[in-house]
């Protein structure tokens, strides 16, 4: 799976992901990464991309969640990040990257690497794929 | 005025023992995708756009598990899907199950744009593409040697295998197909849900 999540200058936030599903897996497997509110999210304050056991992610709706603890807990963004990472995926496998409409970048995973890239205005960037 | 952020991936649950070239090759490819969005963040493009173009790299390339590159079904074939979602208005558009449409992401954001739906899948999907001059390409485009290798090892271990590029060499399983974890999800071993 790969996706992209971006805020602009005028602070409107957007998510993408694209993914061909999971290895071996059955004609008409349905994975999280369609599933608007599941692998991918964007709305006022925040926008998600999400990848890993796409079983997990649909069932703990975790782009949507990094929205609602931001919205209705006041989370800031790599808070509702590490929450939702933290508390929504059972025993699943999974990670996510994060924009917010401030300019702020986050990710986070519970598994042994994910492939991430990530930018802001002031001149920070990183790119990395362990710990 | 806000500032802008943008943050890619290109998959979670990585071989630890992935060859340096191919972490080399990773983390090129990350950095162009970042190049490719903050150039067009600096000539002012929205961010629906952006993420956008930058999916459309990532699909374009076949490192990573989409588009071109895509993991294989159980028969062989590939089979896609993507979303895409604008935080301005909440509007969104998503597609499965497409196995002609080069760029995924593309048809998605068509979905959203003109039709009056927010998901289209397999025949109709399709056939949306077509309605539109999506280009599309033979489903044997999207198929690469590596990945015939990793089908034929998830087939041996009998599981769903992890999404990472195995490395020529070594051919065990992935831990979580090797040993039968007692948990269970949807009623099934966890082992069958390996991270992508």
């Amino acid at each position: 799976t790969v996706g992209c999540v971006v805020a602009d200058t005028e602070g409107r936030c957007a998510a993408a992901t694209s993914t061909g599903g999971l290895m071996n897996k059955k004609v008409g497997r349905i994975g999280d990464s369609p599933l608007i509110g599941a692998g991918t999210y964007a709305g006022e304050v925040c926008g998600v991309s999400c990848t890993g056991e796409g079983e997990a992610i649909i069932r703990g709706t975790l782009a949507r969640d990094v929205a609602a603890v931001m919205e209705y807990k006041g989370l800031k963004l790599q808070e509702a990040v590490d929450f939702v990472i933290k508390e929504r995926l059972d025993e699943g496998k999974a990670g996510l990257i994060a924009v917010s409409s401030e300019g702020e970048v986050a990710y986070g995973f519970n598994c042994n690497g994910m492939f991430r890239g990530c930018a802001t205005e002031d001149g920070f960037m990183e790119v990395g794929i362990w710990e | 005025m806000g500032r802008w952020a943008i943050a890619v991936h290109g998959g979670a649950g990585v071989d630890p023992n992935l060859p340096l070239e191919r972490q080399e090759a990773a983390t090129a490819l990350l950095t162009r995708c970042l190049n490719l969005g903050i150039s067009a963040l600096r000539s002012s493009l929205p961010a629906i756009d952006v993420v956008e173009l930058v999916v459309r790299e990532l699909e374009t390339d076949p490192l990573f598990n989409s588009g071109r590159g895509s993991a294989l079904t159980e028969k062989g074939t590939v089979e896609m899907e993507a979303s895409i979602m604008d935080g301005r208005g909440r509007r969104c558009g998503a597609v499965s199950g497409l196995t002609t449409v080069k760029n995924p992401i593309s048809l998605a954001r068509l979905v959203m744009d003109k039709s009056p739906h927010s998901y289209l899948a397999f025949s109709g999907a399709e056939d949306f593409a077509r309605q539109h001059g999506v280009e599309t390409v033979d489903n044997e485009y999207f198929i690469t040697e590596d990945n015939k290798g990793m089908l034929k090892l998830a087939k041996e271990a009998d599981s769903i295998l992890f999404d990472y590029r195995i490395p020529s060499t070594a051919f065990e399983t992935c831990g979580a197909a090797s040993t039968e974890s007692p948990i269970q999800m949807n009623g099934m071993p966890i082992s069958v849900y390996a991270p992508e």
